[in-house]
C-alpha cells in the first residue's frame, strides 16, 4: 500500500 | 535503493560499532559518552519500526532494523547494567534535561503528521527526536571539553549518515516521480545543520593537528 512505498528508509 | 542510501545506511551502522568498540576496547569504560543520547537513540529506532511486523518492505529493510534495535538497546544496557561501564559513565556530566527534547518532539508529532494514525504519529515522531538526540552528546562534549578520538569518530560517521540521506532524498528527488518526504527531510536537515558546529571544530583540530577543544 502507499506506506510501504513511502516508509522503504530506515 | 540507490548507493547514497546504502552508504549512509552503513556508515550509521559504523556509527554504532564505533561505540561499541569504543565500551569494549577501552576496558568497558563509557568516559564522554551521554547515555540520555543513547537512550533517545533507542526510543527513535523503537518508535519509528513499529511496522517491523506489519509492512515488509525489504530483506535488507527487516534485518537493519532488528540491528540498530538490538544494538541501541545493547548500548543502553550496558550504559545502565554492566558493573564496570557503569561507573565509568559520568552523570553529573550529563545532565542534559532530555525529558523537554520529549515533550516537544511528541506535540510536534501530534501537530505535525502525513496520516494522523497511531503508526504515523510515531514515525513522525522518531523522525523529530533523532534530529536533536545528539544533543545530550553535544552538550556533554562541551561540558568535558576534550573529545577523544573515538567519540569523535562516532559522531562524525553519524554526521556522515545524515549528510548521505541529504544526498539520497535530492537524487530520489530527481528521480522518482512522486517523491515527497517534507517531515524527513526538513527534519534531517536540522538535525545535521547541529552537527555543522560540530564538524567546523572537528575540522580545525584536524588541521591544526590540537586537540578537539569545544568552546564551552
Amino acid at each position: 500500500g502507499r506506506r510501504n512505498v513511502m516508509k522503504d528508509e530506515l | 535503493m540507490n548507493i547514497f542510501r546504502f552508504a549512509g545506511d552503513m556508515t550509521h551502522l559504523m556509527s554504532i560499532l564505533i561505540l561499541l568498540l569504543k565500551i569494549y576496547a577501552t576496558k568497558s569504560c563509557a568516559v564522554g559518552i551521554s547515555l540520555k543520547t543513547q537512550e533517545l537513540y533507542a526510543l527513535v529506532f523503537l518508535t519509528r519500526y513499529l511496522d517491523q511486523f506489519t509492512d515488509y518492505v525489504s530483506l535488507y529493510n527487516s534485518v537493519m532494523k532488528v540491528v540498530f534495535i538490538a544494538s541501541s538497546l545493547a548500548i543502553v544496557w550496558c550504559m545502565r547494567r554492566h558493573p564496570l561501564v557503569r561507573k565509568s559513565y559520568d552523570k553529573d556530566l550529563d545532565t542534559f534535561r532530555h525529558q523537554y527534547v520529549l515533550l516537544a518532539c511528541f506535540v510536534l508529532a501530534l501537530l505535525l503528521h502525513e496520516i494522523f494514525t497511531f503508526q504515523e504519529v510515531f514515525w513522525a515522531f522518531s523522525i523529530y527526536l533523532e534530529a536533536v538526540a545528539i544533543l545530550p552528546q553535544l552538550v556533554l562534549l562541551q561540558r568535558s571539553g576534550n573529545v577523544d578520538n573515538l567519540t569523535g569518530q562516532y559522531v562524525l560517521f553519524l554526521g556522515a549518515y545524515r549528510g548521505l540521506y541529504i544526498i539520497n532524498w535530492i537524487y530520489r528527488y530527481f528521480t522518482e516521480d512522486h517523491f515527497t518526504r517534507w517531515i524527513a527531510c526538513v527534519s534531517g536537515l536540522v538535525q545535521t545543520a547541529l552537527y555543522a558546529d560540530f564538524f567546523y571544530y572537528y575540522y580545525l583540530s584536524w588541521k591544526t593537528n590540537t586537540k578537539l577543544k569545544l568552546p564551552a
